[in-house]
């Protein structure tokens, strides 16, 4: 455990306490998209199998039980409880576009042939792209509330750290995981044109609006 | 081959 993954697990907590708070608090989900957030839960419950088979440390388990629990709750919130106030009509992103050829991949490029490590493998590959329903919903409305932002950011910034995380092994542990750093620079990727607008807009106190 | 792999990140 180095500082970098540290801080990246606790800002990936971050932005799904904040997004879990806002919806909960304003007792709705609008802005949100229901689709990313079912990737996101889907994503968590494929890669925590390993719950069942291996303990690696308290600290380990205790994260991975918080993360699905909030997925889920979130998943929750927007399907049932506030399901009056979320906005299918703007989360129209196709989602098998994404499922089919992340799970052809998992299936072909993976560490190991076997059920378990194939699913590990996908949710690796889907945690890459699950953002682009939201995304995609942003570009339709034009714009974000300000906390919307702050859970995006909070997401991205958990990515970045997560790959200074991997240099960092790569130097003074020698580990590394290609399929976990070539999905997480693509996930990465896909975040920057969200931060310039961030960074250039919402901590300047600007709402974040894209021009129509 | 039975060989688990650990995967130790979150």
């Amino acid at each position: 455990m180095n500082i970098f993954r540290l801080t990246g697990d606790l800002s990936h907590l971050a932005a799904i306490i904040i997004l879990l708070l806002k919806i909960w608090k304003s007792r709705s989900c609008a802005g949100i998209s229901g689709k990313s957030q079912v990737l996101f839960a889907l994503v968590f419950t494929t890669r925590y199998l390993d719950l069942l088979t291996s303990f690696i440390s308290l600290y380990n388990t205790t994260m991975k039980v918080i993360y699905i629990g909030c997925s889920y709750a979130t998943v929750y919130l927007i399907y049932m409880k506030l399901k009056a106030t979320y906005d299918g009509n703007h989360d129209t992103f196709r989602v098998e576009f994404l499922i089919v050829p992340v799970g052809g991949l998992a299936f072909l490029v993976n560490h190991d042939f076997s059920p378990l490590e194939i699913l590990w493998t996908f949710s690796i590959y889907l945690e890459s792209v699950a953002i682009l329903p939201q995304l995609f919903m942003i570009s339709k409305t034009g714009e974000a509330e300000t906390i919307t932002t702050h859970y995006l950011f909070f997401l991205g910034l958990y990515r970045a750290l997560y790959l200074i995380n991997w240099i960092w092994r790569f130097y003074f542990e020698g580990f590394f995981d290609m399929i976990a750093i070539v999905a997480g620079v693509v996930q990465t990727i896909l975040y920057c044109d969200f931060f310039y607008l961030y960074v250039t807009k919402v901590l300047k106190g600007k709402k974040l609006s894209l021009p129509a | 081959r039975e060989f688990t792999y650990i995967h130790d990140e979150l």
